[in-house]
């Protein structure tokens, strides 16, 4: 169940642009099935190291070079997406690196790699070769070394010496349960492939790279898009669906950029969570996280060590949406615990307003989010329906909060943010300011078009019943 | 919804995580739109990747292929005016309007329900035990000041509430989002949203709803622009 994709790297929507280059990339290929078939096409030839895959037209382009190769230039695109070989463009080396095809050209000892083509300062027997990759200077393995890459230096007093390039299994190491990892580590710990994320065969599985952006579900590499116990993936073995990953940890102190804890609001996600609530929004009690009963879990406070799994607290150690709890009800197996308020926001209000603040005449020009106000004037990124001069009375100065259609809501401005058409300021309604009262419901109310339902429906729901 | 019976409301959506669970009910208030609660999401900042909206189904977890299911990609969230809990969802898509999918109407500006209108409020959430399809549940509004007397005062004008009744009947887990629908002058009115409180259908205790009218100009407003 092996794919050829496996042995690729992906970006999508990239485009690999030569430059300088005497000899171009290949024709393209229309009328293939699938960047599965490009990559079977690419695979085993020697002068081809990437490809281009074109979804709309279902066409690929072979290519002799990768981002790494000199005048070449990485450029987003709209049609493409560029796969290159793994062996090429990952940074560390599996196995003894025999298939390493990386630019490193330095030795552990800094010293500078002879090029492969040269017999000076070190004569040797090798010749570059398209199989044996020998080229420039850099680091290779042609004898198949236990030690890695190596290359002969420049140094007339060094032979040769190894490049210490480390293992992918080596070169990153997960803190906590490893969700944070995004190293290139593509087999499991009984040695299985892993299967890639943007595949659904062998396995059939939710976590589509799409749907998952902040986890980084790169080609088929082990990650923890779950808040499983360590990163792990599905495997290429039809009969072995998932299995953890061997990795090395990073050390007993704290990971970098952990989420600031929160004690009676919570943040984002709510993952930095570590208040003592311990009830659901509806008030039914938690389960305590080392209990099996009435929900058996794999949240074993031991195994989280980092997601404080104390008593029945709410928390969030799996990347949900927000702190939540097995219940201690048998029919309710989780719950969120969304009465834990969201902490204010960091922005502090600056100034306050009175009424709808259409007299507000400040100088705020940030959302309460904190995003810039767009100029009155500006006519973008957002096209504005109020600008000084079709609105002289409401003082559209600079970029200003200001209230020119009178919202109930207090002054907003349109923001520079492209996908933020408008939003409310980072202004407070002022202390001595009363809310308005509702007033008096209008005597006439039309509908049009909406509010409507088919009697029919109802006959169907006395069937269901 | 707890103590409710199977029905039909045709403008209440499912909302459905990343692995397409439902999590969350919301209201279709225009072809691409759908009008929710704020606390259904950890941000209304973030982009919505992978979340969608189902319609047209009476199941929670409906067959592959059930004829009138329409699932539509949420492509961005508003957030509501402050103090509001509203988010607004604009779909990828416009839906397609039918006998199972319907809009449901917009109350005017600032319009107060009277005491004593009846309204339903739908969704998929928790029934304690029952089968997961569309409950509905009939509800009556109660002056904010009355509400006020079991609530402490702590009851908004930008809220509503209705009646607790001796029985548990209301809104629960899984139904937040959701609306509560009042029947005005021949058509089915949005007049509040379902927002967690802190015990779901507690007897004799008032349900509090966000009062959409008070956010009826913000929901013009986005749309518009």
């Amino acid at each position: 169940q092996r794919s050829p994709l496996n042995d690729f790297q992906v970006l999508r929507g990239t485009e690999l642009q030569p430059l300088l280059h005497a000899v171009g990339p290949g024709p393209w290929q229309e009328g293939v099935a699938d960047a599965e078939e490009c990559a079977g096409r690419c695979r085993p030839l020697l002068d081809c190291r990437a490809f281009h895959y074109n979804v709309s037209s279902r066409g690929c382009q072979l290519l002799p070079w990768t981002q790494h190769s000199p005048h070449t230039q990485l450029q987003r695109s709209g049609r493409c997406d560029l796969f290159q070989k793994k062996d090429y463009v990952r940074a560390c080396i599996v196995d003894n690196g025999v298939g390493y095809r990386g630019t490193a050209a330095i030795t552990t000892d800094g010293l500078p790699c002879q090029r492969w083509s040269h017999k000076f300062p070190n004569d040797h027997r090798y010749t570059p070769t398209l199989q044996n990759g020998l080229d420039q200077n850099f680091c290779r393995n042609p004898d198949g070394d236990p030690g890695g890459p190596w290359c002969y230096t420049t140094d007339p007093a060094v032979r040769f010496q190894s490049c210490g390039i480390k293992s992918c299994r080596e070169a990153a190491c997960i803190w906590c349960n490893g969700e944070e990892y995004r190293g290139a580590v593509d087999r499991t710990e009984s040695g299985r492939e892993c299967q890639r994320w943007d595949m659904q065969r062998p396995h059939a599985h939710p976590f589509e790279p799409g749907k998952f952006l902040d986890r980084n579900l790169d080609d088929n590499y082990c990650r923890n898009p779950d808040g499983s116990e360590r990163p792990w993936c599905y495997t290429t073995d039809p009969h072995v669906e998932r299995e953890f990953c061997d990795l090395p940890r990073c050390g007993s102190e704290a990971p970098p950029h952990r989420e600031a804890a929160t004690l009676s609001c919570f943040r984002g996600k709510g993952e930095g969570y570590r208040g003592t609530a311990n009830t659901t929004a509806a008030g039914v009690p938690c389960q305590r996280w080392d209990a099996q009963s009435p929900h058996r879990h794999h949240f074993a406070p031991g195994k989280y060590a980092c997601k404080d799994l104390r008593e029945n607290f709410c928390r969030n150690p799996d990347g949900s949406e927000a702190p939540w709890c097995f219940t201690s009800r048998p029919g309710m197996r989780m719950a969120f615990c969304y009465q834990i308020r969201r902490c204010a926001d960091d922005l502090r209000p600056e100034d306050c307003y009175h009424g709808a603040g259409q007299r507000y005449r400040g100088s705020v020009s940030k959302t309460r989010r904190g995003v810039p106000c767009q100029r009155w004037a500006a006519e973008a990124p957002h096209r504005p329906q109020f600008t000084p001069s079709s609105a002289p009375h409401a003082h559209l100065e600079e970029n200003f909060c200001r209230n020119p259609d009178g919202d109930s809501h207090g002054p907003w401005c349109y923001t520079t943010d492209p996908g933020t058409a408008f939003d409310y300021c980072a202004l407070r309604r002022c202390d001595d300011d009363r809310p308005p009262s509702i007033p008096e419901p209008p005597e006439q109310v039309l509908f049009e078009k909406c509010g409507k339902r088919a009697a029919r429906l109802d006959r169907e729901r006395s069937r269901l019943r | 919804v707890v103590g409710g019976q199977p029905g039909n409301s045709p403008w209440t959506v499912s909302l459905r995580n990343r692995q397409g669970q439902h999590f969350c009910g919301g209201s279709l208030v225009k072809e691409q739109w759908v009008l929710t609660a704020e606390q259904c999401f950890s941000s209304c900042h973030v982009p919505p990747v992978g979340y969608e909206v189902w319609l047209g189904t009476l199941f929670q977890d409906p067959q592959p292929g059930e004829p009138g299911l329409q699932r539509v990609p949420v492509a961005k969230m508003v957030c509501g005016p402050p103090g509001s809990q509203l988010v607004l969802l604009k779909l990828e898509r416009r839906v397609t309007l039918n006998l199972r999918v319907a809009l449901i109407c917009l109350p005017p500006e600032q319009y107060v329900v009277p005491p004593g209108t009846k309204c339903e409020i739908a969704g998929w959430g928790e029934t304690r035990g029952d089968n997961p399809v569309l409950k509905v549940a009939s509800l009556s509004v109660i002056s904010n000041q009355e509400c006020n007397l079991k609530h402490r005062g702590r009851v908004r004008t930008s809220e509503m509430c209705t009646a607790g009744l001796l029985a548990p009947v209301g809104a629960c887990e899984g139904d937040y989002g959701g609306p509560l629908a009042c029947f005005t002058r021949d058509c089915w009115v949005l007049e509040g949203i379902i927002i967690p409180n802190r015990v779901c259908a507690r007897p004799r205790w008032p349900a509090v709803f966000t009062r959409v009218s008070v956010f009826t100009d913000w929901i013009h407003k986005v749309v518009q622009l």
